[in-house]
């Protein structure tokens, strides 16, 4: 199982549509300082059900709709979508492929979609449970955060071990 | 449970040791029970010893030793229990090249049963990429993706 | 004493400003009192507004971003307030190419009134230095200096 | 007024003898992971007159002491000197030099001189008061601290400020 495709539109600072298709290798994103490569990680973290504004480096859940510039207005809703393969089952769906999701409005207003049909963002949070992906574990370590591997208490590591276990 | 726990435990704690070892060239590295008496409640400590160097506490490392100390159990945790795809953003940012270029020959292997997404800035991991997406800002300040040989990445970094 | 905080306040703020419109290369950022009712008691807030880009809470910045922000104010209250001299602790880690050739010129022109000792992994801050140590472990883990020409040096990091 | 020379014994990683000079411009240092960078700057830290062993990423005042490794031995004290020039007075002493040394040993008894004469840490600290170096304000920033400039209470950003006033 892996992720096949990461489509995003009008979250953070990419407010056109940006479309990643990813292969079962290494892939690496490169560029400048404040281009948005770590937005594009927020991104993943937010559809995959992220509700901590502070894990997305905001003040409030708005701040990931864009915003506008001095040559852009600002836009009404922020839609990540994430593909991911399902060939091995590893969903209990019957889908070869699962695609999740998320819209959020200006108005505060969520949606979630689970292959093109409306859920809730529980839903999402229970296809993932015991997949290793998302919320718990170690599927995104943000900007400067690998430090804290190391600076967690010790009964917090404790949580780590059992979660491999 | 405390079964599971355990063997999760022992296969963790002999990756990071190996992992470890991989990655400085050396050393050893464990993980420790605070309370071996009471495995259901026991904290978990970190030991690591870069090779020939003293055991000391975790804050007398350098930086770039925290970092691939972290990394080696980051790495030990996914060699146990691999993640679908996991996402790392610029975790190698601490590394001399030397320490790059073994991260990124241990990720290489790693690859095999997790799929990785590194946002990263530094040559040695751009080099065992298997796709490079290039990121630019444009004028009106929004992200937009080009497309980028490794070649232009290296030189952007070197 | 409300009169003088008021002016370095006030200079600090010019600098700042000055600072990051020249490492970012436009932009604008100033201090700001939170409360302008009681400047005693007052604390002080920070926004940075890179060039094209619209004002936000500065946690949304990137990780360079940050640093530079960061850095420009350090230089605004070295410009106001020289220290002797200061150790830098590869305080440019997280910028760019592009963004460190801005920061080491920057250095240069600051350099002639605070003396600078930089521990820096990156060729852009090596390049202005005057001189250049090299530090290496010997082979019983022991600190030792070593000569080291600016080729040899760049040529470890690129 | 400038630094003009550091030596360094015993002190965390450098067990032998470093005898550094500087001239006004700017100084790089460079070198491997691990190879005591940072410990030089600890040094500079610790000779001004640090008091907190957390700034100086140790558990005791004793970790700032060589402590062996595979093949030497554990020394019994750490050593630093620190050389400024004085010859613009900015010190109220009459030297054109002033050379300030701690030392620690594993008794955690301490010493410190100013130009070789025993005195108290408490003389250290008050020379350096109103120079803007050492223990307040920016003179030493430490690797991965120059974030905290931004993330500092905004109280404690008015500190800073008044510092410089
Ligand atoms: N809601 C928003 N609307 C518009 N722009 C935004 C929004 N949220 C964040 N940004 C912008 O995104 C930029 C940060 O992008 P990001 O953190 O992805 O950069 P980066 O490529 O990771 O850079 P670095 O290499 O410095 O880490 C900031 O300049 C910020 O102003
Ligand atoms: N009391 C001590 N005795 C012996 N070695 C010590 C002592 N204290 C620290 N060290 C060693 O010093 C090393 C750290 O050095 P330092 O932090 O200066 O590295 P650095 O050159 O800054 O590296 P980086 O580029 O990774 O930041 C560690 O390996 C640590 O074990
Ligand atoms: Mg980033
Ligand atoms: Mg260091």
């Amino acid at each position: 199982m892996y992720l096949k495709r990461l489509e995003i539109q009008g979250f953070k600072s990419l407010a056109d549509k940006i479309d990643l298709q990813f292969n079962q290798g290494i892939t690496a994103v490169v560029g400048p300082n404040g281009s948005g490569k770590s937005n594009i990680a927020d991104a993943v973290r937010w559809v995959l059900g992220e509700q901590s504004v502070k894990s997305l480096r905001g003040a409030r859940m708005e701040d990931v709709i864009f915003s506008g510039s001095d040559r852009r207005k600002p836009v009404g809703m922020a839609e990540v979508s994430l593909t991911l393969d399902n060939s091995s089952s590893v969903f209990p769906l019957d889908y070869s492929e699962i695609t999740i999701t998320r819209r959020v409005y200006r108005s505060g207003e969520s949606e979630y979609l689970l292959n093109k049909a409306s859920c809730r963002l529980r839903d999402i949070h229970e296809l993932f449970m015991d997949t290793g992906i998302g919320r718990e574990g170690y599927s995104i370590i943000g900007q400067g955060k690998i430090d804290e591997i190391l600076s967690t208490k010790s009964e917090d590591r404790r949580t780590i071990i059992e979660e491999a276990a | 449970m405390t079964r599971k726990f355990r063997e999760a435990f022992s296969e963790i704690n002999r990756n990071f040791g190996e992992v470890f070892a991989k990655l400085f060239g050396g050393g050893k590295a464990e993980l420790i029970m605070t309370d071996y008496e009471n495995l259901l409640e026991s904290g978990i400590d970190i030991m690591a010893q870069p090779p020939g160097k003293k055991n000391q506490h975790l804050s007398l490392l350098s930086g770039g030793e925290r970092a691939l100390t972290a990394i080696s159990l980051l790495f030990a945790i996914l060699r146990t229990k691999p993640s679908p795809f996991c996402v790392l953003d610029e975790i190698e940012a601490s590394l001399d090249e030397a320490n790059v270029d073994r991260f990124a020959e241990y990720l290489m292997d790693i690859a095999r049963n997790t799929q990785f997404i590194v946002i990263t800035h530094r040559k040695g991991t751009m080099e065992v990429a298997n796709i490079l997406y290039g990121v630019t800002m444009d004028e009106s300040s929004v992200t937009k993706m080009v497309s980028m040989k490794l070649s232009d990445a290296v030189s952007k970094v070197s």
